[in-house]
Order: C-alpha cells, then sequence, then structure tokens
C-alpha cells in the first residue's frame, strides 16, 4: 500500500488440518484513509502444493467472488482484457515452495475493502514430518493480526512444533500450543505495539515463514483407515519396519556446463551420500560427458574401504565435454541388469539409479523422447529411476517424465550456496526404502473410484496414501489387505477398516468442514491425473486430461488446467475488468526462477562496485 | 559489428559479426510486453581498405518506449530524447544529465550516454571518434546493456533473445585455421555449430583500445546461435 493512507484493519490466516488435508482461509481488510479513490493491493503467498479454490472481494457492501473455469475459455476472456487495455492478476512463482497471487483494486474514498483467499492442500509427509508452511508479509502494522491453525488427527499427534523466521525473543512467548492427543491449536496473535520494529516507528516486525512441523502416531500393521461421509482414506506408514537394502547406481553428468559451483557441489554431495550408505547396500558410480566412464565394472558392496575409495573416486569428477544423457543411463541399467543375472546382488533388495544432470543431451542420442523410450525398455519395471535436475536450464519436464515412466521421483535443484543439501536432502527422502511392490487391496464391491493402490517403494519418513469412494454409502466397515516385500520377508495384513464417528472425537468441536475426505480423494486424485496425462501411455493421456479438468472444476480447484476469474468492479477510468489466477506448471515455475537467477545477477552488477561487473552477463554489440 | 554475449558466471562468452549492406536497419531488442523497441542503423567505410573488406558499423540508434512515451535518437552526430510531449537535443560534445520521471540521461562529453528507463532497461551508447582524415573509417557507435532483468521473458531481438541466458556446450577442440583460434564444436539450441576460439572487444573501460574478451565465435552471421536468419531482424525504419 501506499504510505499510511491505508489502514490494514485486519489480517487473519486460519488453517484447518484435518487429517493431513489442509484447508486455509486469508482474511484481509483494508480501509482507504484519503478523500480520493486509490488501488489496493492484495498480495499473498501460498504453498506451491495447493489448489487455489476460492477468492472474493468485498467492496462498498457488493462481493465479488472469483469463478473456476476452464483454462482456456478464462484465457479468451483474459486476451479480451489485455487487448481493451484492462489489467488482470495472476499467480506468479516465488522462491522454491511458495506461489505468489495478487490484485489490486480501485477503492473509493474512505471505503474498506475485504479480501478472502481460500486454498487446499494435502500435506506430505517426508522425512518423518508434515509441514505447514504460512507466509507473512503485512507491509505495515495491522490492528488485529492473527494466525490460528487447528489440526485434528484421529491418529493422534507424536509432536507438534511451531516456530517462524521473524520470531524475536519477545515474539516468541505469543505463539500458543495446546496440544491433547488427537487436536492441536496454534495461534499467534501480536498486538499493534507488538508488531512494531521499534518504539514509535511504524515498520513490522511480523515479516516470513511461519511454520508447523508435526507428526502423527505410526499405525501397526494395516495403518490407519478412517471412512467419512462416503469417502475413505487409508493412510499407511507402519513403524518399525527394517530398511531393505539398496542397489544405487550413481549416474554423475560432468558436462562441460556443469563447470564451477555446479560440479563443485556435484562432488561435495556424492561424498555426503556415499558416507551414509549401509554396509549393505551396494553402489557403484558412472560419470558421463560425452564420453562414459565407470569407477567399476559392477557395483561393488559399501563396506567402509569401499566407501572410502569411491569416495576417492567421486573427489576427483571433473567436469569436461558434451552430455550423453542416454549412454550413461543406459550403463547403469546394463550394469544393474548384469549383477542380477550374475547374483552378486541380495534377493531382496531395492535396485535403483539416481541421475544428476543439468540437462541438455546433446551427443550420442539427443532426441528426448528417444531417450525416454530406449530408459524405459531397458529397464524394463525393474528398476526405479531418480532424476536430479540441477540449475535453471535444465528440461526438468524431460526428466520428471522419465522418472515417472520408471517408478522414481524428479527433483529440481535450484542452484543456490545450499545445493549440496538439496541433493543431500533428496537422497535421504529415497535412501531408506522399507518395502518394495506394495499393493492395497480393498474389496471391489465396497469401493470405487480408487486412487493409485499400487506402490514401487515404501520409503522411510514417507507415506502411502490411498482414497476412494464407498459404493454405498452406509457402508460401515470393509475388508483391507496390504501386500508388500519386505527385508527378510513378505508384508502381508489384513484388517477391517471401520468409520470413524468424527463427533465422537471430536465432541467439542462444530462441524470442521464436513466433506474433507472427499475433497482429498478429489485433490489425490486429480494430481494422479495431471501425472498420468503428462508420463502415461499416450492413449490414456488425453482422458486422464479430460478427466482431471472435469474434477477441477466439480470440485472448484485452481489446476493447470483451469483458472479462477474474478470480475473486477467498475472504475471511473473503465468498465469491469476479469483478473486471472492461474496454476503454475514446474515448467512456468522454472522460467520465473531464471529470471530471478538472472535479477539476482544484475543486481550485483548495476551496483557502483567495479569489480561487480566481472560477475554479470554482459550483451553489446561495437565496432570490430 | 560484433555482437558479444558475456557469460561470466560460465568464464565464457560467445561472439558473432553481423554484415550487411550499409544503411541495413536491425533490431537489437523488442519486448511487446514492456513496449520497448531499440533499433540500429550501419554505415560501412568511407571508401574499400586495401583488403577488400567491407567493414560495418553502427551510427544510428533509435530506442522507444512505447509505455512511457519515450523516444531517443542517437547518432554520431547528436542525441535527441523526447519525453514529455517535447524534443530535447543534445550534443556529443557537452557533458550532462538529465533526470525526468521516466528516463535518466548520463552524457560523458565525446565518450557516453547512459540512459536509464524506468523499470525496464539501463544501457550505455558508446561514441567511437575516429580521426576525421581517415582514409577508411569514420565514427560509430557501441550499444551495452546494463541492466535488462526487468524485461519480459518474449524478449527478443538481436541481443534480447539473449536477455535470459543461453544453454550451451562446447567440445570437440581441435587446431583451426589460425593456431591461435582453434576450432571446437558447440551444442546451442538443438543444433551442433562449428565455432572457433577468438576475441572481440569490450570498449567500456578503454574506449580506445578496448578490452580483449576470449568468446567463442559462431560464424556466418551468428547463424545457428540466433533465432532465424540475420534477415529476419532487418526492420524498414528507425522506429
Amino acid at each position: 500500500t501506499n504510505e499510511a493512507t491505508v489502514e490494514l484493519c485486519s489480517v487473519t490466516v486460519d488453517c484447518t488440518v484435518a487429517s493431513r488435508f489442509a484447508h486455509t482461509v486469508m482474511t484481509s481488510v483494508a480501509v482507504n484513509k484519503v478523500n480520493s479513490s486509490q488501488e489496493i493491493f492484495f498480495e499473498v503467498e501460498l504453498p506451491k502444493t495447493a489448489f487455489i479454490t476460492n477468492f472474493s472481494m468485498e467492496i462498498e457492501g457488493q462481493v465479488y467472488v472469483g469463478e473456476v473455469k476452464e483454462k482456456e475459455k478464462a484465457k479468451k476472456q483474459y486476451e479480451k482484457a489485455v487487448s481493451s487495455g484492462q489489467t488482470a492478476g495472476l499467480v506468479k512463482a516465488s522462491g522454491r515452495k511458495m506461489e505468489k497471487f495478487s490484485v489490486s483494486v480501485n477503492i473509493a474514498a474512505q471505503s474498506n475493502v475485504t479480501f478472502i483467499l481460500t486454498y487446499e492442500e494435502l500435506l506430505q509427509r517426508k522425512l518423518g514430518q508434515y509441514e505447514i508452511l504460512t507466509r507473512v508479509k503485512p507491509k505495515s502494522l495491522v490492528q488485529k493480526f492473527q494466525i490460528v491453525t487447528n489440526i485434528y488427527e484421529p491418529q493422534g499427534l507424536s509432536y507438534v512444533d511451531a516456530h517462524a523466521t521473524f520470531l524475536s525473543n519477545e515474539l516468541l512467548p505469543l505463539v500458543e500450543k495446546t496440544v491433547s492427543d488427537k487436536k492441536a491449536h496454534i495461534s499467534f496473535s501480536p498486538t499493534v505495539e507488538q508488531q512494531r520494529k521499534c518504539p514509535g516507528c511504524d515498520g513490522t516486525l511480523i515479516d516470513g515463514d511461519f511454520i508447523i512441523k508435526y507428526d502423527v502416531n505410526r499405525v501397526k500393521g494395516l495403518g490407519d483407515i478412517q471412512i467419512v461421509n462416503g469417502y475413505f482414506v487409508h493412510f499407511f506408514a507402519p513403524p518399525d519396519l527394517p530398511r531393505v537394502p539398496k542397489n544405487v547406481v550413481f549416474v554423475i553428468d560432468r558436462s562441460g556446463s556443469m563447470s564451477g559451483i555446479k560440479m563443485q557441489q556435484t562432488r561435495q554431495a556424492l561424498l555426503e551420500i556415499l558416507k551414509d550408505l549401509d554396509e549393505e547396500d551396494h553402489f557403484a558410480i558412472i560419470q558421463f560427458d560425452s564420453d562414459i566412464e565407470s569407477w567399476k565394472e559392477s557395483l561393488t558392496k559399501a563396506t567402509k574401504e569401499n566407501v572410502a575409495a569411491g569416495m576417492d573416486y567421486a573427489g576427483n569428477i571433473k567436469d569436461r565435454g558434451a552430455t550423453n544423457i542416454n549412454d550413461g543411463v543406459l550403463r547403469g541399467v546394463n550394469m544393474l541388469i548384469q549383477d542380477r543375472q550374475e547374483k552378486r546382488l541380495p534377493e531382496r533388495s531395492a535396485d535403483m539409479i539416481i541421475l544428476l544432470t543439468d540437462g541438455m543431451p546433446n551427443h550420442g542420442e539427443s532426441n528426448i523422447t528417444k531417450i525416454q523410450e530406449n530408459v524405459r525398455s531397458a529397464i524394463g519395471g525393474n528398476m526405479s529411476l531418480f532424476c536430479l535436475g540441477f540449475g535453471d536450464d535444465v528440461d526438468y519436464s524431460f526428466l520428471d517424465v522419465m522418472s515417472k515412466q520408471n517408478k522414481g521421483l524428479a527433483r529440481r535443484i535450484f542452484e543456490a550456496s545450499d545445493a549440496t543439501l538439496q541433493l543431500q536432502g533428496f537422497y535421504q527422502e529415497v535412501s531408506s526404502p522399507l518395502l518394495l511392490e506394495v499393493d492395497l487391496h480393498y474389496p471391489d464391491n465396497a469401493v470405487d473410484f480408487l486412487t493409485t493402490n499400487h506402490f514401487s517403494q515404501l520409503f522411510n519418513g514417507s507415506e502411502i496414501v490411498v482414497a476412494g469412494r464407498l459404493l454405498d454409502n452406509g457402508v460401515e466397515n470393509f475388508l483391507v489387505e496390504v501386500f508388500g516385500q519386505g527385508f527378510e520377508e513378505d508384508f502381508k495384513v489384513q484388517g477391517q477398516a471401520s468409520a470413524v464417528d468424527w463427533n465422537e472425537m471430536y465432541p467439542d468441536e462444530e462441524y470442521i468442514f464436513g466433506d474433507f475426505t472427499e475433497r482429498l480423494w478429489a485433490y489425490l486424485t486429480i494430481q494422479q491425473l495431471l501425472e498420468k496425462s503428462k508420463s502415461g501411455p499416450s492413449d490414456e493421456k488425453s482422458n486422464a486430461t479430460a478427466k482431471a479438468l472435469d474434477m477441477s472444476l466439480q470440485y472448484s480447484f485452481v489446476t493447470p488446467l483451469t483458472s479462477m476469474v474474478v470480475t473486477k468492479p467498475e472504475t471511473e477510468d473503465g468498465p469491469d475488468s476479469p483478473l486471472i489466477a492461474d496454476k503454475l506448471t514446474e515448467e512456468q515455475r522454472q522460467l520465473a526462477d531464471k529470471k530471478q537467477l538472472y535479477t539476482g545477477l544484475i543486481n550485483q552488477y548495476v551496483r557502483p562496485v567495479q569489480t561487480a561487473y566481472a560477475a554479470s552477463p554482459t550483451y553489446f554489440v561495437d565496432g570490430d | 559489428p560484433h555482437f558479444m554475449i558475456e557469460l561470466p558466471d560460465r568464464e565464457d562468452a560467445l561472439c558473432f559479426n553481423i554484415n550487411d549492406k550499409p544503411g541495413t536497419i536491425f533490431n537489437l531488442v523488442r519486448d511487446p510486453t514492456s513496449g520497448i523497441l531499440v533499433n540500429g542503423q550501419t554505415i560501412g567505410d568511407k571508401m574499400i581498405p586495401p583488403d577488400g573488406h567491407v567493414n560495418t558499423y553502427f551510427c544510428r540508434f533509435g530506442i522507444v518506449h512505447q509505455t512511457l512515451g519515450v523516444r531517443l535518437e542517437v547518432s554520431t552526430q547528436d542525441i535527441s530524447v523526447f519525453q514529455d510531449n517535447k524534443w530535447v537535443k543534445l550534443q556529443w560534445s557537452e557533458t550532462a544529465s538529465l533526470k525526468g520521471p521516466n528516463v535518466d540521461l548520463l552524457l560523458t562529453k565525446d565518450r557516453s550516454l547512459t540512459v536509464t528507463l524506468k523499470d525496464s532497461v539501463k544501457f550505455v551508447i558508446l561514441l567511437h571518434k575516429v580521426w576525421k582524415k581517415h582514409p577508411y573509417h569514420r565514427d560509430y557507435l557501441g550499444f551495452y546493456t546494463l541492466d535488462s532483468h526487468l524485461l519480459s521473458p518474449v524478449v527478443h531481438g538481436l541481443l534480447g533473445q539473449f536477455y535470459h541466458g543461453i544453454a550451451f556446450e562446447v567440445t570437440d577442440l581441435r587446431p583451426g585455421e589460425v593456431p591461435e583460434k582453434p576450432d571446437a564444436t558447440m551444442y546451442v539450441k538443438e543444433r551442433q555449430l562449428n565455432v572457433t576460439r577468438g576475441w572481440q572487444r569490450d570498449f567500456r573501460k578503454d574506449v580506445k583500445n578496448g578490452e580483449n574478451v576470449p568468446c567463442w565465435f559462431i560464424h556466418s552471421n551468428g547463424t545457428g546461435l540466433i533465432d532465424g536468419n540475420v534477415t529476419d531482424y532487418i526492420v524498414s525504419g528507425l522506429f
């Protein structure tokens, strides 16, 4: 807002989590204090894993509500608005975890405006915890500032931790946390005086991330199944399972574009990762540019001596040449296949390839579709491929599709000083498989519209979630079976799922948000359909896209296939104009990050320090 | 004129020459989102030098910021600025500083003009003054982008297309025609190019002699590195 001509009456963030499904409502009320109309901005950041579900503005008693529309239709409306010179609101990428939603409206003199943004997400268990991240940047002091989070977990809470990046010793006691067995209440509500940076000044201390981390009690055997309002959700992450040994081939890109800091961070991360290998694991290191070079011709048991020798080798990887991803990965695949055939690897163990590259194959096979085909057919469903896409130029969707086609995951590694930690973090997530080929069975005559119920691995610290619709809304229980391959024996459990009575469990609470199990199911289904629309067989792709679009519209989720359209009020300057909120894809975020990285470099550059010139790009034309 | 894309984070640079008939106007930067346009017109030497090679240089730049309503015409003779609905003319023979609501100019006598267009782009135009009685050469200009981070992702043009970075790899270094200029293979924009290691000069610190910047030289008017063909960048007028 402009100086003190706008008063922020209140900012409230109200988050309710029921069985990992988080529903957040951000409300801001502002008053235009001057005697003329002026533009007021509402800008909030939300997790990129969240879907916006609603947005409204109340101006002079009139409420303008957002409507989720098919993206193409909304785009047409948007284009029309732009061509007639009107403005449109957009969602933009903001850092690694968040995206920014921003709108502005013209407010009449001495009147107020209320903005309400609602978004929902299924919290993912990573490294043994769920995280609720709320970014608050009110820019000025707020009469009533409040963050309230209520967590309802029928499984019981094992711990809840709340902290914020802006908490000083004075603000710390203001975080109130009440935790009982199945419920947690966390609130933070500083007064105007407590928000102040210093006595008498207008600056606010409230600027940063408010983070809540928690975990639930792990349920042995079958896991936790909840049946609510005709839908069920099954959370499976049993405790105390021994880890399955792994056979991991690290395929490392050492091409010219990895030169400098990227290569250095890769070496550092590899050294740390190798150090963490378990003695029961087997490992191999392959480095590639236009040539493929492997440390040893087969996988090596991770004894202390072998790990030390591997670290010696990894510490000497140097950049050179072009990028032959195809042959690098295939060498790794063949090595695993051959070692399996020659029975050099434990029978019950997980085979995985971890590819680290900054992309852009340009030697050997450089057609990415062909590489995907080659890798898929060589792997033949027998191992997992995890891809780490390093830097801003990497073709992330190529790696994303390739890993999903091969029972794996891709992750972007951002070029920054903490890239080593990002690499290690990803490795930790996938380094401890507990079960392989996990199947979750439900009776066909009781449930349908199941989300994915087969998983190649269950990793330590993560959680498998399956949801579905009950055929008979009155079903109170049904038989559930889980199969998987464990370390020494098969994992096989069966049991009865039974309905949870939320009213009994939380007698003092009002209706939390009744349809959350259905919305959780819808969220999960849409996410999986969106993945299938990118990496599934071609005949399934268009079907998956169409279904995902239908469901996004039905449940009012702003996904990459839909947009939210809000019609701005008419102003003196012109007629109504639509505001459009989109969901960014990872590729769009990458483009934005690239721009930010560039901005960072340029910012260094424009400082009046002569030496800074050496660290920034220059584009020029001059005489020969 | 020689074009240079310096990438210090890779400790490397790319360069290419563009040669066409004197008088041709090229588009250097075009950002439809912010309404920025930079075009430049070339001139040739006074007469054909003994080596028979006709060099061209930029002698006139036309810069437009549609949204801000700013226009600039910079030639080797003088500088004209249009803002707030009026034209202001400056001479290279003066030192001046002009601060407007939308554009800041800093003119250093007979040497450089630094232009900052509000919330969009900052650049420097260098004046290369050549001895008036030189048998072949004449005055020419250089254009250096200092800050373009606010331009949109769709920015294009002979320089603009590189403003958001470029990914490339160089391999297969081999002896070239000249011993100190080896050849290599460059992979860029899904193409494979034969490039030569050479250097071009950056005249910002030393307008007379310049500083050598080693770079990978892309032959044939930057073919393969630039999007499309050089003729795609020819425009009919300075504005």
